[in-house]
């Protein structure tokens, strides 16, 4: 059963990899959140694409290239984002 | 597919957001920053340079527009701009802009107003303007952010990226631009120029283009010209990279010759010379002749798809040493050595028999600089600094020329210096032409 994601530590690590196309946007009906399996990955997806290495967690290196000053357009543009299996 | 290395290689992976139709692509800075260490013609400049970089890669030709709508347009803005991109402030997010495929948005590029930009910095000061504008302009151009470590494209700020007279595309971007436009072929590889549009740093400032010292342009009075034509009734004279104007009542506009390609948007800025000029009855389009090359203009922009190749209209593949345009048989004749050609611009082919020799044989010498049909049909050829008249009807020598170009045309008095005699080891004229257009030769498959 997936875990839903500690909004304390992570908020901003999912609001940047929601702004940058890792991670979709939650559903604003259900106000459902992000389980932390899809911010792992996401994670991941993140680090690959940086060329950092792939750990799936928010760590330092990760939290530097996210407070880097950057482009404001998304690495995975909303089309490419992948399928969510059911 | 999930997005990532795995994909690096994939065709088409970086080109998401569609291409440009037209490959000659207007320019604009709408806004600049409010509190700038930058200069507005620094700001300006750098946006050539970074346009530039692309146009090296791809056959593409930016050129900047005064008025309000252009292709591309640069804005500085802050905070919320009503995009759905909002800025932050100092870091954070510093530019973004559109792909050609957005259909409200293409070629919006926005610059943070609030980062400190700079030029010519050190790397951990400032955000320099030319590493991110190379970028942003990347996105008006179609391509996505790109994971490679060296790609201009990589979506995090990473200092600046040296000389933007220097700069090149590493080969991932090169090829990326190149799959969406294709490779420069049959157009000109403009090196750096000559003279730097650049200003020094801010310590020792350098005037913008426009502002050239006068010994820098060809005198009036003492040079031959490389084209002659008369457009919507104005006659303009070409000499290297610039021309005079003179306008209906033939007065000149300037003492003072102007940029070719400044005004003739479109035109390559490294076009040493052009070869003829003339205004197409048909159409009213502008033709210029440089070499093996021509590019037709609407008014003074360019058209797209040009330059294309002279051998379209039957002629050599070496180009042409003059073109006129003839209101009394509606015909435009091409003049090459002691050849002339005959065309038909409403059948669009070359009339049969041509080339001939010369009408102008034994009356001229040749082969002339350039022809120019006037407001009343009758014709002049200009040679050296002379020019003949010619009879309207039957292209015969009127008397009592050859007469001075500098002093019936060009408002020269006075004693006008002498022609300069054949060179004698020293340089007598400076060369106007510039550098040389380069122009990789190929077949053209269409």
């Amino acid at each position: 059963r997936p875990v839903p994601t500690p909004a304390d530590e992570s908020g901003e690590v999912v609001a940047w990899l929601t702004q940058y196309g890792y991670l979709p946007l939650a559903d604003p009906v259900t106000g459902q959140l992000q389980t932390w399996e899809a911010v792992t990955s996401a994670i991941r997806v993140m680090q690959r694409f940086a060329g950092i290495p792939e750990t799936g967690i928010p760590d330092d290196a990760t939290l530097a290239l996210i407070r880097m000053p950057r482009c404001s357009l998304p690495d995975v543009l909303p089309e490419k984002l992948p399928e969510r299996k059911n | 597919g999930r997005p990532g290395p795995k994909r690096r290689k994939s065709r088409g992976r970086r080109s998401a957001g569609l291409a440009w139709t037209k490959r000659n692509i207007s320019w604009k800075v709408k806004t600049y920053p409010r509190e700038a260490r930058l200069s507005r013609e620094t700001i300006r400049a750098l946006t050539h340079y970074a346009l530039k970089v692309w146009s090296e890669a791809a056959p593409l030709t930016f050129h900047e527009v005064g008025g309000p709508s252009a292709d591309v347009s640069v804005e500085f803005l802050r905070l919320d701009h009503q995009d759905g991109y909002p800025f932050d402030g100092p870091g954070g997010m510093v530019a973004h802009a559109f792909f050609p495929g957005d259909p409200q948005r293409a070629g919006h590029v926005h610059f943070d107003s609030d980062e400190d930009w700079t030029f010519r910095s050190p790397g951990d000061y400032g955000t320099d303007l030319f590493a991110v504008a190379v970028h942003e302009f990347g996105h008006s151009l179609g391509l996505a952010h790109s994971p490679s470590k060296r790609s201009i494209m990589r979506p995090y700020y990473q200092g600046p990226v040296g000389d933007p007279l220097q700069y090149q595309l590493q080969a991932d971007d090169r090829v990326d631009i190149q799959r969406l436009y294709g490779s420069r072929v049959l157009h000109s590889t403009e090196k750096p120029e000559a003279s730097s549009l650049l200003p020094d740093p801010p310590s020792l400032p350098r005037d913008f283009p426009a502002l050239r010292s006068e010994k820098e342009f060809p005198d009036r009075c003492s040079s031959s010209l490389d084209a002659v034509a008369q457009i919507r009734g104005e006659t303009f004279f070409f000499k290297g990279q610039y021309f005079w104007r003179l306008t209906h009542g033939r007065h000149l506009t300037s003492l003072r010759p102007a940029l070719s390609a400044a005004f003739w948007r479109g035109l390559p800025r490294s076009l040493g010379k052009v070869d003829a000029v003339y205004e197409r009855h048909t159409d009213h389009r502008i033709l210029f002749f440089s070499g093996p090359l021509y590019w037709v203009f609407k008014d003074n922009g360019v058209e797209e798809g040009y330059p294309r190749p002279v051998t379209d209209f039957g002629l050599p593949q070496g180009g042409v040493d003059a073109a006129f345009s003839w209101p009394h048989d509606r015909k435009t004749y091409f003049f090459k050595g002691g050849l002339q050609w005959s065309y038909d611009e409403a059948a669009g082919r070359m009339d049969e028999g041509s080339p001939t020799p010369t009408a102008l044989g034994g009356q001229l010498p040749t082969p002339v600089d350039d022809m120019l049909s006037g407001s009343d049909g009758e014709v002049y050829a200009f040679k050296g600094r002379q020019y003949w008249k010619l009879e309207w009807h039957s292209l015969k020598l009127e008397p009592g020329y050859p007469r001075s170009i500098a002093r019936d045309w060009l408002d020269c008095t006075g004693e006008l210096s002498p022609p300069p005699s054949a060179p004698t080891g020293a340089k007598l004229q400076p060369d106007w032409r510039g550098p040389p257009l380069e122009v990789e030769r190929c077949v053209c498959p269409s």
